[in-house]
């Protein structure tokens, strides 16, 4: 799985996934990234692209829920990351990116590693796999 | 407001023992992509096109399991899906298995922005996408050599998975080593996580 997501000059987020599904899947599997809410989800607050076991991250609605949180229970971006991943996925693996309007950049994961890079506009960058 | 920040992944769950050279390509790819959509947001593109322009780009690479080099079904088959959302009114577009067209997430922008719908899948999917005129690609396009293999050690594993007689070969790929596997004993949806493509 591939995703992107984004926070523009004007404050306005979104994002995208893309995948071939897992390997040996059965015919006409769905997984998360096609998914609004589950892999991908962006709205005035945030924007999120999930990857990783699809069947976990569709029933704990991923991407949604780290917007949600933000949006309820008024948590920060890396907050609402880690949130998700700790109480969301049960014993799923999975991981996500997410950027906020306010130019923040977040990412989180409870496998064993994760294919990953960010920047932003005041010039941190980063290139990462492990924890 | 806080200036634009950009984040990319090319999928999670990576065997432990995935080979140094394999993770200097996975990040060479990486680097490459995010400085293509720094470049986007500092000419002041759309986040949306942004986004677009680089998924488009990692799909376009083998190296992760979107596009080409697409991971496979049972069957040896591709079903590719994709999806993509503006936050600016919440709008989005998604389709599922695809098996010829070259960019997923454009059509899931075509889906988003030229039909009524939010979804399209299967044949829907592939009849919109030649009405709109994307870019369609021949099978062999997407299936690589090394992920015909890679199907091939799952399907292996999948059938001796029990008596853990892990098979050996594909190690040069991203599988780990047969030792290592059974030691390590990470698992996603019932089989060794070193099966998967990096995802």
């Amino acid at each position: 799985t591939v995703g992107c997501v984004v926070v523009d000059g004007n404050g306005w987020c979104a994002a995208a996934t893309s995948t071939g599904g897992l390997m040996n899947k059965m015919m006409g599997r769905i997984g998360d990234s096609p998914l609004i809410g589950s892999g991908t989800y962006a709205c005035d607050f945030c924007a999120v692209s999930c990857t990783g076991e699809g069947e976990a991250i569709i029933r704990s609605t991923l991407a949604r829920d780290v917007a949600a949180v933000m949006e309820y229970k008024g948590l920060g971006l890396q907050e609402a990351v880690d949130y998700v991943i700790k109480n969301r996925l049960d014993e799923g693996q999975a991981g996500l990116i997410a950027v906020s309007r306010n130019g923040e950049v977040a990412h989180g994961f409870n496998t064993t590693g994760m294919f990953r890079a960010c920047a932003t506009e005041d010039g941190f960058m980063d290139v990462g796999i492990w924890e | 407001m806080g200036g634009w920040a950009i984040a990319v992944h090319g999928g999670a769950g990576v065997d432990p023992n995935l080979p140094a050279e394999r993770q200097e390509e996975a990040k060479r790819v990486l680097s490459r992509c995010l400085l293509l959509g720094i470049a986007a947001l500092r000419g002041g593109s759309a986040a949306v096109d942004v986004v677009e322009k680089v998924v488009r780009e990692l799909e376009t690479d083998p190296v992760f399991n979107s596009g080409r080099g697409s991971a496979l079904t049972r069957q040896g088959t591709v079903e590719m899906e994709a999806s993509i959302m503006d936050g600016r009114g919440r709008r989005c577009g998604a389709v599922s298995g695809l098996s010829t067209i070259k960019n997923p997430v454009s059509l899931a922008r075509l889906v988003m922005e030229k039909s009524p719908h939010s979804y399209l899948a299967f044949d829907g999917a592939e009849d919109f996408a030649r009405e709109q005129g994307v870019e369609v690609m021949d099978n062999s396009y997407f299936i690589t050599e090394e992920n015909v293999g890679m199907l091939k050690l799952a399907k292996e594993a999948n059938s001796i998975l029990f008596d853990y007689r892990i098979p050996v070969t594909g190690v040069e790929t991203c599988s780990a080593s047969a030792g290592s596997m059974v030691d390590n004993a990470l698992q996603m949806n019932g089989l060794p996580i070193s099966i998967y493509a990096p995802e």
